[in-house]
């Protein structure tokens, strides 16, 4: 594959930022609520994510990860209630 | 099942259009949205009623954007719908995001398909891991719109069984690590395996160890689902895809024009024959074995006709297999056949059985 531009990486940042706050309750202030100090939520999120969609779990936004959050879909959250 | 299990406390509930879209006919539209509860009534004691004023327990509406219930729509693609959970006031709803374009066929976005969704929402289900399943979050138009046995349960495990004489079932999943998993047909595909099943693919890559499963029809919409037997050509870079006695050609995500043909005419099958069980083409010799039942045929792909002396009986031909065979392919010079969770790997040359093997071996289970 051609090397990721860092444009590229950018904007895949954002697409995982974006589907983990809209859909596995990623808090988008950043204050997101650590019971480990250490623990990285977006790639806790990105786990969860992966593995509901039956990815190999990384944690890393690879293709195929990237490839599922760009797809259309339903706006109600994968994990958290929408009331 | 959605946390806190919020349900319905009634079982006959009201709903509402308040608005259409500009992109379908009211009444397709109306057509749309009534077909979509009625695949959740007809598998739970629930009934739905339409109202045309005042509050309706589910209102159903086309909005863009920020249409403050707090969780704005963001144009085009991304996010297409949503509904919220029993409850009262915005409880329920069903919102559609009216930046999309809104059909009732194959072109993105379809309206029965997403409105089946969102009232599985409306009733208290949350989404399902399970690809087959309407509660599924990724869009998917497989062509027809049915609830599958996860979702069936969903909703049953909420509300009850259906009053229905018979209760209703619905297609299931293949699972890749199922050790009862059987397979349709199989074929290669520019060098790649794609096992089929019902109205799924499994494919392997080499650099993802995940098994692939998907719908057949995200590559090939005009394939009918249950397909029998499939097989590559590949100095023409063509693949078969047989159902009854209709076959299919494609060219990498192409089905290639006049098709489907029929069997008979294209190979010189006899009137007899039905359906093709299994098909594979040895890339070195150009012929194709053709399984039906419990005999073979031998087809020279160069002379386009049957070659002289067939059919013959499988078990005279490929000694050892068994007299049926459900799919079959060719790699790297072996044939591998599948009949039932069992796979032979043969030597095409020499006619000898190398290995037995399960039938989802190739899966890394």
């Amino acid at each position: 594959f051609p090397a990721a531009t860092s444009e590229t990486q950018e904007r895949d940042v954002q697409i995982v930022q974006k589907y983990l706050e809209n859909y596995y309750n990623l808090k988008s202030d950043g204050k997101q609520v650590e019971k480990q100090r250490n623990r990285n939520p977006v790639v806790e999120k990105l786990k969860q994510m992966q593995k509901f969609f039956g990815l190999k779990v990384t944690g890393k936004p690879d293709a195929e990860t990237l490839q599922v959050m760009e797809k259309p879909r339903c706006g109600v959250p994968d994990v958290a209630q929408f009331v | 099942l959605t946390q806190g299990n919020p349900r319905w406390e009634r079982t006959n509930l009201t709903y509402r259009i308040e608005n259409y879209t500009p992109d379908m006919a009211r009444a397709d539209v109306d057509h749309a949205i009534e077909k979509a509860f009625q695949l959740w009534s007809n598998a739970s004691p629930l009934t739905f009623t339409r109202v045309f004023e005042g509050q309706a327990d589910i209102m159903i509406s086309f909005v863009r954007g920020d249409h403050r219930d707090n969780s704005p729509f963001d144009g085009p693609g991304g996010m297409l719908a949503h509904a919220f959970q029993p409850g009262p006031g915005l409880g329920g709803d069903a919102h559609f995001d009216e930046d999309e374009m809104w059909t009732n066929n194959f072109r993105n976005y379809n309206l029965y398909r997403v409105a089946a969704h969102e009232l599985g929402h409306s009733l208290g289900l949350s989404h399902s891991t399970d690809i087959g399943a309407l509660m599924y979050p990724s869009y998917i138009f497989s062509g027809d719109v049915q609830l599958s046995q996860d979702d069936i349960d969903g909703i049953q495990a909420i509300y009850g069984p259906s009053q229905n004489p018979t209760q209703p079932t619905g297609p299931q999943t293949p699972q890749a690590c199922d050790s009862k998993l059987t397979f349709d047909a199989i074929t290669t595909i520019r060098g790649e395996i794609m096992f089929l099943k019902d109205r799924f693919y499994m494919r392997t890559n080499s650099f993802y160890p995940e098994v692939e499963l998907n719908f057949i029809s995200i590559f090939w919409p005009q394939l009918p689902n249950g397909l029998q037997a499939a097989y590559e050509v590949a100095d023409r870079d063509e693949v078969r895809f047989f159902k009854g006695n209709k076959y299919w050609a494609v060219r990498g995500q192409n089905v290639l024009h006049g098709y489907p043909k029929d069997i008979y005419r294209s190979f010189g099958f006899p009137r007899n024959v039905k359906n093709i069980d299994a098909a594979v083409s040895a890339e070195d010799t150009g012929k194709t074995y053709f399984f039906v039942a419990n005999k073979c045929w031998r087809y020279d792909e160069y002379k386009r006709s049957m070659d002289a002396g067939y059919p013959k009986m499988i078990a005279e031909e490929f000694p050892g297999i068994g007299n049926k065979v459900d799919a079959v392919f060719q790699k790297d010079g072996f044939f591998y056949f599948f009949r039932g969770t069992r796979q032979y790997k043969l030597d095409p040359r020499t006619k000898r059985i190398l290995t037995l093997l399960k039938a989802n071996s190739w899966f890394n289970c």
